[in-house]
């Protein structure tokens, strides 16, 4: 339900945890 | 090392206590902002200059009709079993008294159940609600709904019991609502103190009489506006974080911690996000809402004209419970986004504020939770808050400008890594 396919599905929980802690 | 950049400038760098100085600032100048009012029309077009100057993006007024209510010359006065003169303040949408006001005998009830049972004995009377506080939601149906059910029995008004935990003979305003088909009566709220000595004369068996009197007026609605500026998304800059809090206030104190913090963290937010160079991909939005204390009454047409885009919205975040010490964030949404936002909040470890409770929400974000978008308020010490809430208390003196940098930072940490991160917030 978003637009550009930048959505969860396509991304593991892993590597959104991974990017979040690139905000460090 | 975003989110510690943002904690250094907002906690120990160049932008601390500028949230707390601007809000000082207005505050101090505008005084309390009620719906419908001159002083509130005048702070949005002070906001909607500071957040150009502050060179944020889109900044633009979108207008909404607002309820008009005032509050006029008030007063309650006890002439059995003695003269006292009784702190009262009418409540929002009341009608007033007659000139001579309303002089009448008195019966004290402690509960709702309590009015029905002896509903012969309340008519062509004043009923005076003596509720105790169990907490601010389940209490304030008194406030709400107090007037309704007196007159469904009678009653000539009704005077209710401040919504409060702790008083020092202060009394606490607040919306209150009419039926369709009931009469509508005059209804203010008393301090705590003043219904509990009532009940307790009351209890002997002792005859109460007052006076009440309220020059309270409904006028048509008037002009107002939601305020609004952006951060626009560098990548997605359809997709929006909405940040927000209300500009309005009640006509009692200053308007500084209800919501005066909750606006002012949110424009330092972005203002702290832009001081850094950031964009995120996402649109950050600020909202000023108007008209929250009458029901979200900016909010709902603000969800109105913007709820097409509603699949764009990652997260609506709203301050509106007071901007002291976090204790962390709360947070209504699926189980997938609650695991993201367990790990956005792990960034806040240098402020030790890592918290995620449950319970986004807002008056005035409420709308879009309730459709499914993700929502988050902060959660700080509620017993402080409401002991201010409404009342004449609600001055710059019960805030901290330590604590509202702390809400700053915290602010803009969530608020930012929503907006920049690839995946928008999953929906249940």
């Amino acid at each position: 339900n978003t637009i550009h396919g930048n959505d969860v599905s396509q991304r593991t929980l892993e590597d959104i945890k991974e990017e979040i802690s690139s905000y460090e | 090392d975003v989110a510690k950049s943002i904690i250094k400038l907002a906690v120990y760098g160049k932008a601390q206590n500028r949230s707390y100085e601007r809000l000082a600032l207005l505050v101090d100048t505008i005084g309390p902002r009620p719906s419908g009012s001159k002083s509130l029309e005048k702070a949005i077009q002070i906001m909607y200059q500071n957040l150009q100057q502050d060179g944020l993006e889109n900044v633009h007024l979108e207008p909404v009709k607002v309820p008009h209510w005032e509050r006029g010359v008030e007063s309650a006065v006890m002439l059995e079993p003695r003269f006292h003169n009784m702190a009262i303040l009418g409540l929002g949408s009341s009608i007033g008294t007659p000139p001579e006001g309303i002089t009448a005998e008195v019966l004290v009830v402690t509960s709702f159940e309590e009015l029905q049972r002896r509903a012969p004995e309340a008519r062509g009377k004043i009923v005076v609600y003596n509720q105790p506080y169990v907490n601010y939601s389940t209490t304030v149906q008194y406030r709400v709904r107090g007037a309704v059910e007196a007159a469904k029995v009678g009653a000539l008004a009704s005077l209710i019991r401040s919504v409060t935990s702790l008083s020092i003979y202060s009394p606490h305003t607040g919306i209150q609502e009419y039926q369709v088909g009931v009469a509508k009566i005059p209804t203010a709220c008393i301090t705590v103190e003043d219904a509990e000595m009532m009940s307790r004369m009351a209890s002997r068996g002792t005859k109460i009489v007052i006076q009440l009197k309220m020059g309270a007026k409904n006028y048509p609605e008037a002009e107002s506006y939601n305020t609004v500026a952006e951060i626009i998304g560098s990548k997605y800059p359809e997709q929006v974080v909405l940040v927000s809090g209300h500009l309005d206030s009640w006509d009692v104190g200053q308007g500084a911690m209800d919501d005066g913090g909750g606006a002012f963290i949110s424009w330092e937010a972005l203002s702290l996000i832009k001081d850094l160079g950031l964009r995120p991909k996402r649109t950050l939005r600020l909202v000023l809402w108007t008209a929250e204390e009458q029901g979200g009454v900016g909010a709902f047409q603000y969800y109105q004209l913007h709820k097409e885009a509603i699949s764009n919205y990652s997260l609506v975040m709203e301050s509106d419970s007071g901007t002291f010490l976090p204790y962390g964030l709360q947070f209504t949404g699926s189980d997938k986004a609650r695991t993201i936002m367990k790990e956005v909040m792990n960034l806040l470890q240098p402020i030790n504020i890592t918290r995620l409770f449950r319970g986004g929400e807002g008056t005035d974000i409420n709308y879009w939770i309730q459709a499914g978008v993700p929502g988050a308020s902060l959660l700080d010490d509620l017993n402080k808050y409401f002991s201010f809430h409404h009342s004449h208390g609600d001055t710059m003196s019960v805030m901290d400008p330590k604590e509202m940098n702390v809400a700053s930072a915290v602010w803009a940490v969530v608020s930012y890594v929503v907006a920049d991160m690839e995946a928008m917030l999953p929906r249940s």
